[in-house]
């Protein structure tokens, strides 16, 4: 029996909303830890992995490991039938070729329960090594979200260039360039609002602006975004998911050919 | 010009 509970449906909307432009389908692995998922987009390019701790949730209950393959728009369909401020309760049988999602207004006033068929996804997991990176960049994901869509209009690549002084995202193309330059911020009373650049020696490398810009789609999760790169290995773009897990993107830099 | 690659010749299967 497999069982969790969010006393908001929105923050699995929000996750939803974080992993369906790049994912048509993934598997949720349930296990007592909690729920993990590890999936590559159609092209290979990026991966994403997300994580959601058992003790995040306000009720949470796994006997057996199971691995529910689900279809990213039918659970989006469902997930759209949630109000944000309803509990949500995700519920399948061991060995279940269903899964339920279960939604109670705040006065328990409705109940609605959805079920959706489970699919048998053949998903290759990759291990991802622990690694130490050259630059990590902390910085107000807002702020990342809106540079990457402005650079996207310029070309379809951006570089970003990190050293001790600060960040810089550049894009060129048929109508011109653009760089955006952030200093590290000086005041730290205001967390949300800092960039603060870890260094240990500088980087510059190249991603596609369109994957970019899929990974912003979880900027409503976290007021923060952390960017870690290192010389030839994939960028990570993480997203605290509060008091419940993360959310990393994983990006293959563009090289030269 | 820049090529993309794939994640997979990063990351080795599990």
């Amino acid at each position: 029996m497999f069982e969790a509970r969010l006393n908001t449906s929105q923050v699995l909307k929000k996750v939803l909303d974080a992993i369906k432009d790049l994912l048509n389908e993934a598997t949720f692995d349930c296990s007592d830890s909690g729920i993990q998922l590890q999936a590559m987009d159609n092209s290979h390019v990026s991966l994403v992995s997300l994580s959601l701790r058992s003790d995040g949730f306000d009720k949470y209950r796994c006997d057996r490991n199971l691995s529910m393959g689900m279809n990213l728009a039918n659970m989006a369909k469902i997930m759209k039938c949630a109000n944000n401020d309803d509990t949500l309760t995700m519920k399948a049988q061991d060995n279940a070729d269903t899964v339920t999602f279960m939604f109670e207004s705040q006065n328990q006033e409705k109940v609605s329960d959805y079920e959706m068929k489970l699919m048998n996804l053949d998903q290759e997991h990759l291990g991802i090594p622990e690694t130490d990176y050259a630059c990590v960049v902390r910085m107000p994901a807002m702020e990342f979200a809106r540079i990457c869509r402005d650079l996207s209009q310029f070309g379809e690549s951006v570089v970003i260039s990190c050293t001790k002084e600060g960040v810089k995202f550049s894009a060129s193309g048929d109508a011109g360039s653009a760089n955006i330059k952030l200093a590290q911020t000086s005041t730290v009373d205001k967390e949300d609002e800092s960039v603060v650049i870890e260094m240990q020696e500088p980087v510059t490398l190249t991603f596609a602006c369109r994957y970019l810009n899929s990974f912003t789609k979880a900027t409503p999760l976290c007021n923060q975004v952390q960017l870690s790169m290192s010389a030839d290995v994939p960028l990570v773009v993480e997203y605290r998911i509060p008091d419940l897990g993360h959310i990393r993107y994983y990006l293959a830099p563009k090289i030269e050919d | 010009k820049t090529k993309q690659g794939s994640i997979m010749s990063f990351f080795a299967k599990k």
